[in-house]
């Protein structure tokens, strides 16, 4: 999930 | 979304319509590489790949589709552009941007997270962001003196990222199993690269002269 979180961003 | 984060972004926001501005408004892209511009097209074009699939948030897709569109009608601008196109300085903007694009589409085919083509595409636009600026900067240093919205540009440009990098150092304070060391690297030298600028930028504000990079 830890990537996902970061394609969270811009 | 933390604050920093969201200094980023309008940060990175301010600093493309500076240019749009600049462009629109006196028809003149004077100091600015085009070749820059080009990457920076390539590197939202990679980045956003999931922009139909993956829905975020409204700020998220509305952003991503701002970044796209500016970036796009830039290079427009500078190519097509009659007014725009003759104040395009050809004979010094001459850095071989293309050689740039191998060697991060080789790293992010061996320094990736996942070897899928999503993954692979997002990571080279990391690496590509990270030295995009380079022709740039190469431009700056030949053209003597430059204007002072191609000056806020690259400030803009250069901060954004460095406000990218308080943000990834609150989340991975705040946030268990946030590591992402290669968005840091590649985030914490894509800001390196502007520390000369920022140096020199910074002494022509305090002498409050023209901005003028050594040759």
């Amino acid at each position: 999930l830890s990537s996902a979180s970061l394609k969270d961003e811009l | 979304m933390n604050i920093f984060r969201l200094a980023g972004d309008m940060t990175h926001l301010a600093s493309v319509l500076v240019l749009l501005l600049k462009i629109h408004t006196i028809k003149s892209c004077a100091g600015v590489s085009l070749k820059t511009q080009e990457l920076y097209v390539i590197v939202f074009a990679t980045r956003y790949l999931d922009i139909f699939t993956s829905f975020v948030s409204i700020y998220n897709s509305l952003m991503k589709l701002i970044f796209l569109g500016s970036s796009f009608s830039i290079v427009w601008y500078m190519r097509y552009h009659k007014a725009v196109h003759r104040t395009y300085d050809r004979e010094q903007d001459t850095f071989r941007h293309w050689f740039l694009m191998l060697p991060c589409i080789l790293l992010a085919l061996l320094i990736h997270e996942k070897f899928t083509f999503f993954e692979v595409m997002w990571t080279f636009s990391l690496y590509l962001e990270a030295v995009a600026i380079l022709p740039q900067l190469v431009l700056l240093q030949r053209t003597r003196n430059i204007d002072n919205l191609t000056g806020q540009y690259i400030f803009l440009l250069g901060g954004y990222r460095g406000f990218y990098i308080l943000n990834w150092i609150y989340r991975y304070f705040t946030e268990p199993h946030y590591v992402h060391w290669i968005t840091w690297i590649s985030g914490l030298v894509q800001t390196l690269l502007y520390a000369d600028f920022f140096y020199y930028y910074f002494l022509s504000w305090k002498n409050n002269k023209k901005l003028q990079l050594p040759a």
